[in-house]
C-alpha cells in the first residue's frame, strides 16, 4: 500500500502546499503513483493545481457530510492526482468537532485508495485542528516544511507535542520523515542559524537539501502546474527531486 | 474613543503579526496610545514581543472562559501595550463555537478600554473562525495585509464576503480601511501586477506605499521588538509610518 504523509505546520506561508505540489511532482516523474488531497478549507493546493474550488463537486467537505466517498472526489492532473478541498471544508471542521472517532475520518476514507498508488501526500491546513490531526491519523509520516525565520521554531515545538498527543492516542505507527528547508534564503547568516537551531534543538534531519527561494514558486500556481513543470531550472526545482528522492529511498539522478 | 483596527487575511504568513506590531509603534511614535491584541492560538505577536506565551497569565483564554476580564491580562510593553494569547487559546475557540451572542465577546470585553486608548489593532489568526469574526465584530475598520503573489487576490474575495457577512450580521459599521501591501518585492513585475490586480478587481486602495522585503523584519522578533526599533533604516519601516500616518490622518514627517 502506499505510503502515507502528512504535511504539516501550523504556521501560516512556510510553503505546505507549494511542498505538496513538487514532491507530489517529482515523485510521479519517477513512475510513482501520486494521490494528493487538500486538507486546507482554502483550498490552496487545488487551486494551485488550476482548478476552480468553488465549481467542483463532490470535494472532501461531501465526504466528511457522508454524502460521497473520497474516490469519487479524485480529478487526474496532469502531475498527480488530487482529492480537492473547497471553502465548505470550514463547516466541516465545526461539524466533526462533535462526531464519535472524529479524528479517523480521513484514514477511513483513505483505506480504499491506498492500494491505488504508491505515494499519499496531505496538504494540511496553517492550524492544529480536527483537518490536521485527521492529517497526522492518518499518515505514516510527517514531513515539516520550515522556513527558516525566526518565528519557525517556536511553533516546530508545538506541532512536535501535537504528533505526540497522535502517537499516543490515534496513531502510535506515526514517524516524523524530516523537515523541509522552505523559501531558503542561502545570502543571510540568518536563515542558516535558524535551521542548524531548529535541527539540533528537536533532532530532526532536514531532507535533501534547503529549496532556495525564487519568485518561480510564486508565478507557478498561476500556470496551474508544479515547479517542476513551471521552471525546472531554478535550484529550489532540484532541492525537491532530491528530497522526494530521499523519501522513496530511490538514487537521486544527476 | 479608540479607533479599533482587525489586522485580517485568513491566507498564512502574509505579515499580520508583523504589520500589527509595526503600526502599533509607529502610532506609539506620534503619541497615541496604543492596544495591540493577539487573536491568535499560536501567540505570535505575544512572543514578537519578547513574551513566553505559554508563562503568561492571565490571557484572552481565561477572558473568553470568563475567568478574568480583559484588562487584567494588559502587558506594558516598551512600544505598545499588549493584551496577549497563548496555545489555550484554541480550546477558547472550540469552547466559544457553542456560545450565544460568541461573535461579541471581544467587542464587549474591549468596551472597557477603549476609552483608554486612541488605536487597537487585533492581531487575527489566518483562519475566517470565530476568533477573526471576533475581531471583525469588535473593528471599526479592517486592514488587509496582502502578499503580492499569485495565492493572494483569491484569499481577499473570501475575506470581502466574510466582511459583508459580519456587516450584515454583528457589525454594521464595518469598514474596510485598505490593504497594506508586505513583503514586497519590487524587483520583480509580478508583484506589481499581482498588487494592481487586486486593487483593481476589488476597488481597494493600498495605504501608504508598499512594504519592502527585508530579512530584518526577520530578526526583529528575536529581539522582541518593532522594525522601528530593530532597525529603522529599512525602506519598509518608513513605509508603515506612512501607513500609519495615513490612517491616523497624520501628516507624514519628512
Ligand atoms: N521556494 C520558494 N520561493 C519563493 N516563494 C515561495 C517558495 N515556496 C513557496 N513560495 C510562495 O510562498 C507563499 C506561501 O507558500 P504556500 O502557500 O505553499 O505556504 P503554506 O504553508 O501552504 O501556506 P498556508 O499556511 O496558508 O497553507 C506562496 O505564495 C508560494 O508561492
Ligand atoms: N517586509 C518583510 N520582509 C521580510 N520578511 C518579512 C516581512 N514582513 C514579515 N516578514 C516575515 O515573514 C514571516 C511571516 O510574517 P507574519 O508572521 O507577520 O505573518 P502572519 O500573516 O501574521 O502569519 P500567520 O498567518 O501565521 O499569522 C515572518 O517570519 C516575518 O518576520
Ligand atoms: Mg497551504
Ligand atoms: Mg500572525
Amino acid at each position: 500500500p502506499a505510503t502515507v504523509y502528512a504535511v504539516a505546520n501550523q504556521k501560516g506561508g512556510v510553503a505546505k502546499t507549494t511542498t505538496t505540489i513538487a514532491l507530489a511532482a517529482a515523485f510521479a516523474e519517477r513512475g510513482l503513483a501520486v494521490l494528493a488531497c487538500d486538507l486546507d478549507p482554502q483550498a490552496c493546493l487545488t487551486f494551485s493545481l488550476g482548478y476552480d474550488p468553488d465549481a467542483l463537486e463532490p470535494t472532501l467537505h461531501d465526504v466528511i457530510a457522508g454524502q460521497a466517498r473520497l474516490p469519487q472526489t479524485i480529478l487526474q492532473h496532469a502531475e498527480t492526482d488530487l482529492a480537492p478541498a473547497s471553502i465548505e471544508l470550514a463547516g466541516s471542521e465545526v461539524a466533526l468537532l462533535s462526531r464519535t472517532g472524529r479524528e479517523y475520518l480521513l484514514r477511513s476514507e483513505l483505506a480504499a485508495v491506498v492500494d491505488s498508488y504508491d505515494v499519499v501526500l496531505l496538504d494540511c491546513p496553517p492550524s492544529l485542528g480536527v483537518l490536521t490531526v485527521n492529517g497526522l491519523t492518518a499518515a505514516d509520516a510527517v514531513i515539516v516544511p520550515v522556513q527558516c525565520e525566526t518565528l519557525s521554531h517556536r511553533g516546530v515545538a508545538q506541532l512536535l507535542d501535537t504528533i505526540a498527543d497522535v502517537r499516543r492516542l490515534t496513531n502510535p505507527g506515526l514517524d516524523v520523515a524530516g523537515l523541509v528547508a522552505t523559501m531558503f534564503d542561502g545570502r543571510t547568516r540568518h536563515a542558516r542559524a535558524v535551521l542548524a537551531d531548529v535541527e539540533q534543538r528537536y533532532g530532526l534531519d532536514v531532507l535533501g537539501a534547503p529549496v532556495r527561494k525564487s519568485v518561480r514558486f510564486a508565478e507557478a500556481p498561476h500556470e496551474g502546474v508544479s515547479i517542476l513543470a513551471y521552471d525546472d531550472s531554478v535550484p529550489g526545482a532540484a532541492a525537491y527531486r532530491i528530497i522526494a528522492a530521499e523519501l522513496a529511498g530511490l538514487d537521486v539522478e544527476p
